[in-house]
């Protein structure tokens, strides 16, 4: 029950942070 | 979840350590040796870095692919934790290469680092694109062809990230029928 999910929000937010 | 790395320097690590492959045809070498690690990366940010820093999909040489695996599994149907799996299969036509593969590509590798498939994600080894004249591939590769739960349950989440349309069928081929079948057709085990 520990996995890390990241949806693709997320992910693409990371994108486009400095 | 974050590494501590200082202040603003925060990286996302991610469930598993990915390892990203390259394929260049060259007919005169075996397989083996035109299949070529990249790097590997752990965290979201790595993925992003590696991600802005080679080829887009519809740039590379026809006879080309991109393989990524969870680390420790070979991008071949011999590893242990391929040889009784199978892969989920989406085929382009040609005129998707400028219009679609980019997107199709990125949103697998996506699917992929973020564990889209929660608890069958363990069941996921990696996904593979195959860029070709007449027409690429891009598949999800999982570790048992006969696990009917986790294979539909992936094979609906991938077909609705993928925003294919309900009328579009993808099917999921086990290995040991590509492997051994005699002509290009080769039998879907199942289909969403």
């Amino acid at each position: 029950g520990t996995r890390i999910i990241y949806d693709r929000k997320f992910l693409m937010e990371c994108r486009n942070s400095p | 979840r974050k590494l501590p790395l200082g202040e603003g320097l925060e990286k996302h690590p991610l469930e598993n350590r990915w390892a990203l492959w390259f394929f260049k045809n060259d007919r005169n070498r075996v397989w083996q040796d035109n299949l070529h690690l990249v790097t590997k990366f752990e965290t979201v940010e790595d993925f992003w870095a590696i991600h802005s820093h080679i080829k887009l999909a519809s740039k590379l040489s026809s006879g080309c692919d991109y393989a990524l695996f969870k680390d420790g599994i070979e991008p071949m149907w011999e590893d242990s934790r391929n040889k009784h799996g199978g892969r989920w299969l989406v085929s382009l036509a040609k005129q998707q290469r400028q219009s679609n593969l980019d997107r199709l590509w990125l949103e697998t590798l996506l699917c992929l680092i973020g564990e889209a498939f929660e608890e069958y994600s363990e069941e996921v080894c990696g996904a593979v694109l195959n860029v070709r004249t007449k027409g690429d591939k891009i598949a999800i590769w999982t570790s048992e062809a006969e696990n009917q739960p986790a294979v539909t349950f992936i094979g609906r989440v991938y077909k609705e990230r993928l925003g294919l349309s309900p009328k579009v069928i993808i099917g999921y081929q086990a290995h040991a029928d590509t492997a051994t079948k005699s002509n290009s057709f080769t039998k879907n085990k199942f289909v969403v």
